[in-house]
């Protein structure tokens, strides 16, 4: 287990790998990333150790191999299938956004109760009515649900994910859920990560 | 400086107070916030002491007393006055996302170059055309600017904001940032937390 500050930067190295990938550009060193996320070099190589110094060469580190190794500690490589529920502008973003893939977070369709959302594609998904979700969870074997619906109905929505056999929600609605135990709710706060920035930073 | 979950638990039992209080219910015990999020009593308990105890009564604690109370550790009460750049899907869910104000982020403008989206009102936010930015910066002495324009054009606006004397970049986008040392970049990263949970609980 990864603690989150930690998984917080390797993604952001991974990010600096696929820019370095699509320039070109086969190696890179510590001090470099260091530079580029404003942190200090010592904490860029404790990370890497913790990779056992993958892709070290002469130079620094073979950018293609560092990339990897992160996708390998992080799990990248078990994709896990999700569905969004709610296509309303949060959820739409998140349908478009396709870093979700290479972070093994495969979004497979989106779902709605909007008559005029019903049948649109967006980035190759397709948004069905909420009423096909239970069928299309069984045959898919889909346990996560991102829950991206007005704060009002978010419980109900809840309610019915968790008939459907949904078993991970992804909550970004403010609404906290009541759910039984044998489902996990992920409560994201983007306030949460503001408050952490604003508090180091701003003076 | 509070730890990083430590907050993010704060802003969760923050959800839960707002709930209390649209309810109309006075108190709250800290077993019942534990089950609500699922986390153990003691870590509640522990957590309320960092808020020295604040509305600790006979039957548990004053669920007004104890929003104040996390509002003022976390730093709600200065309010940091911030621009959104790139009126898009993100752009717009965020515009439209009240709690930020209940954190402390006033978002008092949006920006775009897209002709046929300025002028636009988004909960009661106009979206200005980009070129508007460096002077309203300057009236209005914005220091945080919230980037949600696409990968692409992520580093030249970034630039620009720059040139216009934004201090803090709140960077949605999965571009990584080149700034001058006096720029801070916080890079928010949706995957980051996904990961955590996901390594966490999917067996
Ligand atoms: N965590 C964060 O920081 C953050 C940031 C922005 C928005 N949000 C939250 O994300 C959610 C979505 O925001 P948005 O701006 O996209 O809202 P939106 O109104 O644009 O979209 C909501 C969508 O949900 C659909 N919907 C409503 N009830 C439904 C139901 N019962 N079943 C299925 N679909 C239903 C609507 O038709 C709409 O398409 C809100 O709860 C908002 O508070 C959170
Ligand atoms: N961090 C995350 O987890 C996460 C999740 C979803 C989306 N995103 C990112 O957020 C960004 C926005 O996503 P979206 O779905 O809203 O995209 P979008 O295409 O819907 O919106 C982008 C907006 O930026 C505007 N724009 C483009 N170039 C501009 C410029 N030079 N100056 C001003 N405005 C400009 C466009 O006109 C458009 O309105 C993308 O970079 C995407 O990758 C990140």
């Amino acid at each position: 287990n990864i603690p989150e500050k930690v998984s917080n930067r390797l993604t952001l190295y991974h990010s600096i790998m696929v820019e370095y990938i699509e320039a070109g550009i086969e190696t890179i060193s510590s001090p470099q990333i260091a530079q580029r996320l404003g942190i200090d070099d010592s904490q860029v190589r404790k990370d890497f150790k913790l990779l056992n110094n993958a892709g070290k060469c002469r130079v620094g580190y073979m950018v293609k191999d560092l990339k990897d190794s992160i996708e390998k500690t992080l799990g990248f490589s078990k994709t896990k299938d999700a569905f969004i529920v709610g296509s309303g502008h949060l959820g739409l973003a998140l349908a478009k956004y396709d870093s979700f893939n290479s972070y093994g977070l495969n979004i497979l369709a989106l779902f709605d109760n909007d008559p005029q959302k019903i049948d649109i594609q967006v980035n190759n998904k397709q948004i069905f009515h909420i009423s096909k979700l239970p069928n299309l969870v069984q045959r898919l074997g889909v346990e996560i649900a991102i829950l991206t619906v007005p704060r009002q109905s978010a419980q109900q929505v809840a309610d019915f994910l968790i008939q459907s056999n949904i078993k991970y929600i992804w909550n970004f609605t403010p609404a906290v859920l009541k759910v039984p135990p044998t489902v996990k709710v992920w409560n994201e706060n983007l306030m949460g990560s503001f408050l952490q920035f604003a508090c180091k930073d701003i003076v």
